[in-house]
């Protein structure tokens, strides 16, 4: 499977939409400092079913939310839509095409979709649970990750040998 | 379980020693359970000798093979199951440029069953990939995603805005 | 002991709001004393926001953005009493070239009274040093210096072998 | 104060004997991946008198020792020779120009020298008490320092305020 499109809107520091599209190979994301590359890795991961905030820098999930700057205000709920192609039938569905949908509003409140039909977040990562993505397999490599399989804390090495086996 | 968690183990010992000797060229390395007989709890110890050095100690390697080893491992274990996707953020950063080209090149070995996005601000990756998009925020705390074109000649990236609907 | 600590704080608290808006154009932080009634006990909270944004907790901020934030804070501190030299061991790795220039910008003003010794793989940060020396183990395993010159029009180094008795 | 030159024999990698000297203002240091850049670093924090093996990444303090290469044989000793311009005053001693020697062998039997002449390890770190170098203070910014700033253990971010104190 890959992905083929990622759309998002009001997530972190994106107030404004955006659509990007991955081919194939290695795409390459650049631009200094705080300008948003890692918001976009989160984006992805967030859609895929991340339950925890603290893996994306926030103390909430709502903290995922445009917060606003001095220019302008804060926005009401964050939305990330990924389309995947399926074509392989790598993921357990029939559908060639696949679009996750996430939303969250201040309140917390959330929405998930498959392919526009409202699903629960379980749903989600239940789609992707035998193939190791969104789980703490590689699907992302982060330099926190490179510390802590060379660190002696033997725990989180090992671990990750468990969850390959 | 046992018999998994060894067969799993092996396979990973067997993919990181030739990671590492392409990595590393002429280097050589090992992963050692240090209780055989108890593989389920025993922690696992890395041995590694960067080309030519003699065999040690992880701790005393340098900052940049320190990384490079541990990205060796990371492969080592997505090669039991590869996953379609994977994102890699600025994992190049400790590394020079000639262990930078080594690391692009074994992406470049994995890319045909896996789409990678990587995240860098290295001038070396940058030139290996097969498109390459920036992030910008022109308007301060706001993020806009560019498509970005390396100009080798004039060793400048031209840009034009993409991505919006 | 505890007017000595209050003391050393706001000194630090007003160099580091200094030096984090000169590092970070239009940016403003501040230091906290989360217990203010209990000075010898109570932890330090640094709030940041570099330009435009708001300020808030450290987490959201990027990789390079709190590695700045961290060198803003710990050149606070050298300031209260400089140190007569000053190793820095790759603390540019994470940052862009337009904050490289401004932490290397802020070195050259305290150079006059640190003698500085800069390891690193940035070209910018090579170019802005008074001399180069370039360690290279043609042996493996053996260390050898020379000294480099940096042929900007040839974008190229050149070296001559030194430090020998 | 100020450093002037530096002399290595049979330290980590320098297996041959290395002088090296630091101007004024900014030198830099650069080179490949481990070819001995951080020990160079080492080497200066080990003369001004560090007593923990683990900060030099070894087990035991003649884990310093030249440990010798396929090619070449391990040494018997390591010897690190500093000499300190002092013309200003800066330490507490009469002396304009300072020696500062230290030596190791594998028996883990130390030397150390202050103008040649022999003296006590204490000697050479009462030397530099007062002036915050060869403590954990501003002489050595290394990256593991920058991430213990910013983690929330406020307890190494504390630690720094009362040294500096
Ligand atoms: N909810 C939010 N609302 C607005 N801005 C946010 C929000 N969450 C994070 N940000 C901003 O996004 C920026 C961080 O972006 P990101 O981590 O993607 O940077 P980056 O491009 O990866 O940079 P680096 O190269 O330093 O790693 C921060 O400056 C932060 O203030
Ligand atoms: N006692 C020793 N004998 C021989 N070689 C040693 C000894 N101690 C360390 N080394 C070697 O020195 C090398 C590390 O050097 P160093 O840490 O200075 O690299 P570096 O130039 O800082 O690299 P990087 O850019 O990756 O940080 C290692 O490869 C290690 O094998
Ligand atoms: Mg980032
Ligand atoms: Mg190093």
């Amino acid at each position: 499977m890959h992905l083929e499109k990622l759309q998002i809107f009001g997530f972190k520091s994106f107030a404004q939409k955006l659509s990007l599209e991955f081919g194939p190979g290695i795409t390459g994301v650049v631009g200094p400092n705080g300008c948003g590359k890692t918001n976009v890795a989160d984006a992805i991961r967030w859609v895929l079913g991340e339950q925890s905030a603290n893996e994306l820098r926030g103390a909430s999930m709502s903290d995922v939310i445009f917060d606003g700057t001095k220019a302008r205000k804060r926005l009401g709920r964050a939305e990330v839509t990924l389309t995947i192609d399926n074509s392989a039938g790598y993921l357990p569905t029939d559908y060639a095409k696949i679009l996750i949908g996430r939303k969250i509003y201040r309140s917390g409140e959330s929405e998930y979709s498959i392919n526009k039909s409202t699903c629960r977040l379980r749903d989600i990562r239940d789609l992707f649970l035998d193939t190791g993505i969104g789980t703490r397999t590689y699907s992302l490599i982060e330099r926190k990750m490179v510390d802590s399989v060379l660190s002696d804390s033997a725990g989180h090495r090992r671990f990750m040998f468990e969850e390959a086996a | 379980a046992k018999e998994m968690f060894v067969k799993t183990f092996e396979l990973v010992r067997r993919n990181f020693t030739r990671m590492f000797s392409r990595l590393f060229e002429g280097g050589e390395a090992d992963l050692r359970l240090l209780e055989p007989g108890n593989p389920l709890d025993s922690p696992i110890e890395i041995v590694a000798s960067p080309g030519g050095k003699k065999l040690g100690r992880l701790s005393l390697l340098s900052g940049g093979e320190r990384a490079l080893t541990a990205i060796a491992l990371l492969f080592a274990i997505y090669m039991v199951k590869p996953s379609p996707f994977c994102i890699l953020d600025e994992v190049d950063a400790p590394l020079d440029d000639a262990n930078v080209k080594r690391f692009i090149r074994m992406l470049r070995e994995f890319a045909d069953r896996t789409q990678f996005i990587v995240i860098t601000h290295n001038k070396v990756t940058m030139q290996a990939t097969d498109r390459l998009y920036g992030v910008t925020m022109e308007e301060s705390g706001i993020s806009k995603v560019v498509s970005v074109r390396l100009d080798a000649a004039r060793n400048e990236a031209e840009s034009e805005e993409i991505a919006y609907e």
